[in-house]
């Protein structure tokens, strides 16, 4: 787990993370903050086999949730932290891109994501690309040589932010995280309804080239779901929304399709339960 | 009247308390909603129960609509109800969940957890 920092904006930054809680309630909490997360949900719980069942939450996610959930039972407004961006809504959509053949170089990665379930109606104030690198054992680099990992815009190449890659200790699975707000606002605003696409590549100075990605293990093939690249968004909505309002949006009646097919006619009891 | 013990509760017919919070286990288990909630799967709120009677207390913050309904209702009870004892401050609470699209999304979602009760 990246564990996710509480910065209150006043405070002051501490190693990890800054100390707002004192004595035994503070390393009670942070006991439950850090514990491991918990074990993806089974596929055949009481033999519901639900969607959630086959989706696995990033581990961001969930300490994103374990965070604001811990600041609302110590009664601290987690608008208030600077990892939120004052959200009151984080939504993750997972990348849907597809690497060319597995044994070819792999020089550009285009991310795709589906971003149609969110609001237009909120507003947008933070989005950023998180993406998991290993750099493979093989790759041999001398300290001198940085490795920049670029993103560019799919539609014209504009270089949108860049990252140098931490080599000294480089061998270390690593999130890299970058901003893409601008990018997303401008796309959302100029094409909305149509799949979010980033381009990434991994530049050698000295010569100037382009390295394979394979060699920093950002090939897509065999990648568990929880290791694909996530782009988080995070928006907030003025309009108080319903919980129903999330239960109307397809879900309910995705969950009573799939039961009626286990069930037979059990659906028509089952919604007039529901309603 | 009806008789009082000595601790002045009163005896027979078990009077109904003033309006206040009480203790409510949500379990979205129970809800069938754990196909779509991912965190938390159940969590301690509260519910407002109780009678909003004459003389309505402060500490219930009546609306003056609820001070003017609890008077009629305290000279013809007949004629009007009583005022509803309801929710008066809420909380939000954290929600992970997934959404239509399949992504999985956390919200902070207001008015889950009832504060405290109030004669409206």
């Amino acid at each position: 787990v990246q564990p996710l920092a509480i910065f209150p904006p006043a405070a002051q930054k501490s190693s990890k993370v800054t100390k707002i809680f004192d004595g035994q309630e503070a390393s009670k909490y942070f006991k439950e903050f850090y514990a491991p997360p918990p074990p993806p949900p089974s596929i055949d719980r009481h033999n519901k086999a639900t969607n959630k069942d086959l989706i696995e939450p990033h581990d961001y996610m969930l300490s994103i949730y374990k965070t604001f959930s811990t600041a609302e039972k110590l009664g601290l407004n987690a608008s208030f932290f600077r990892s939120s961006k004052a959200a009151n809504t984080i939504a993750s959509f997972v990348d849907s891109g597809q690497d060319d053949l597995p044994l070819s170089p792999l020089r550009r990665q285009q991310y795709l994501f589906d971003v149609s379930t969110l609001s237009e109606k909120a507003e947008v104030l933070g989005a950023e690309l998180r993406i998991y690198t290993k750099v493979s054992g093989n790759f041999r680099i001398s300290e001198t040589d940085p490795v920049d990992i670029q993103l560019l815009s799919c539609h014209d190449q504009q270089l949108l932010d860049s990252r140098t890659l931490d080599l000294q200790d480089s061998h270390r699975p690593k999130w890299e995280v970058l901003d893409v707000w601008e990018i997303f606002k401008e796309r959302q605003h100029l094409s909305p309804g149509k799949p979010f696409c980033l381009e990434l590549r991994a530049m050698l100075d000295n010569p100037e080239r382009e390295l394979d990605l394979h060699l920093l293990g950002l090939h897509r093939h065999s990648r568990p779901q929880q290791k694909k690249a996530i782009l988080v968004v995070f928006t907030r909505s003025k309009k108080r929304q319903t919980l129903f309002s999330e239960r109307r949006e397809g879900r309910a009646l995705l969950g009573l399709e799939r039961k009626a097919k286990e069930r037979g006619s059990g659906i028509k009891a089952s919604r007039r339960r529901r309603t | 009247a009806a008789s009082k013990t000595r601790h002045g509760k009163r005896h027979g017919k078990k009077s109904k308390s003033r309006c206040s919070k009480k203790p409510l286990h949500v379990n979205f288990r129970d809800l069938g909603w754990d196909d779509w909630i991912i965190a938390p799967l159940d969590y301690e709120a509260y519910h407002c129960e109780g009678v909003c009677d004459f003389p309505l207390r402060s500490h219930l913050e009546p609306t003056n609509h609820a001070i003017i309904q609890t008077l009629m209702n305290s000279m013809n009870p007949s004629n009007m109800p009583p005022s509803c004892c309801a929710p008066s401050k809420l909380s939000p609470i954290s929600i992970l969940y997934i959404d239509s699209g399949n992504n999985v999304v956390y919200k902070q979602y207001e008015d889950m957890v009832v504060e405290s009760c109030g004669c409206r």
